[in-house]
């Protein structure tokens, strides 16, 4: 149902943290 | 930024990767502590390999769940890249994200917010205002605040995020559907149902006419359909599906795990309208496409 989309949503690590 | 991971830094972290993936825990954390210690013995604490290694340790204790622990780590590298790369390097604004994902998967959603804010404001400034890095930092601290219930904050994040990977990536980039998606359930947090039903619709409406071409009589987006079922409905005896809907098999082609939450979305806000053949129709054709 409308809970739907809002359990997709997860906050996003960024892999770039190593690339430094 | 004028920091490179060292060869034998990126090797160590290949390993390392390769024993967590296989659950072997036991034997990725000791090496990456004892290369920590070597590291620090020979640069000194506050080295840039250093807040590397801590980034590398912290990932696996991250993928372990134990967030509490990686947390620690990351805050020390924050402190060493602060030192070492200045309060404004991207690498600084990585660690910030990550720290406050750490703290958001742990439910400490007020603590995350400002380091979250902090990323945001050294990526605007590095990369500029209109940047999908920026975009995409702008998503983790709308997803903070609905957390926290603040859903005119969250409004106004997603519109900026959204605005930004139009104008950046295009109409067509998965990025906007996602974000109208998003951006929609934060209007039905608020009750703004007909502002949430607009945005579901555009989004398949898009979504057709990428696939199949503009919108006209004969080329309809599945909602089209489903309204008009519901407007007919009595009126018009059986018939297959096919002949029935026109081009409805096109509109049921339309297919990502974006389109079949939206279908599912705008789906439940036309129940709630009491429009059950409405509903019905997207319903049917969510479950094709899954």
């Amino acid at each position: 149902d409308q809970q739907g989309a809002s359990r997709q949503q997860q906050l996003e690590w960024d892999d770039s943290t190593l690339t430094y | 930024g004028g920091y490179e991971i060292p060869a034998r830094l990126r090797t160590l972290h290949n390993l390392v990767i390769q024993y967590a993936s296989q659950g072997r825990y036991e034997v990725a954390v000791p090496l990456c502590k004892q290369a920590l210690e070597d590291l620090e013995k020979t640069s000194g604490h506050d080295h840039p390999d250093v807040a590397t290694m801590l980034n590398i340790l912290a990932l696996v204790y991250r993928d372990q769940n134990k967030y509490k622990e990686a947390a620690h780590l990351l805050n020390d590298a924050l402190a060493i890249r602060e030192k070492t790369l200045g309060k404004d390097h991207p690498a600084v604004a990585a660690t910030l994200n990550n720290l406050a994902v750490l703290y958001g998967k742990r439910g400490k959603y007020k603590e995350a917010e400002p380091l979250c804010k902090r990323a945001l404001e050294i990526r605007e400034k590095v990369l500029g205002k209109y940047h999908p890095d920026v975009a995409k930092q702008l998503n983790n601290l709308a997803l903070l605040c609905q957390n926290q219930a603040k859903y005119a904050e969250v409004e106004y994040y997603y519109r900026r995020a959204l605005e930004i990977y139009q104008s950046k990536l295009g109409a067509d980039d998965p990025n906007v559907a996602k974000t109208k998606n998003n951006l929609a359930t934060c209007y039905l947090k608020q009750g703004k149902f007909k502002d949430a039903e607009t945005l579901y619709k555009d989004i398949l409406t898009r979504a057709h006419e990428r696939d199949f071409g503009s919108v006209n009589n004969d080329n309809k987006p599945i909602w089209m359909h489903a309204e008009e079922r519901e407007e007919s409905k009595g009126k018009q005896k059986e018939a297959g599906p096919y002949t029935e809907y026109g081009s409805w098999y096109k509109a049921c082609k339309v297919d990502s795990p974006t389109v079949n939450t939206t279908l599912k979305s705008l789906s439940a806000l036309y129940r709630r309208q009491g429009k059950l053949e409405a509903a019905e129709t997207l319903e049917e054709c969510a479950g094709k496409s899954r």
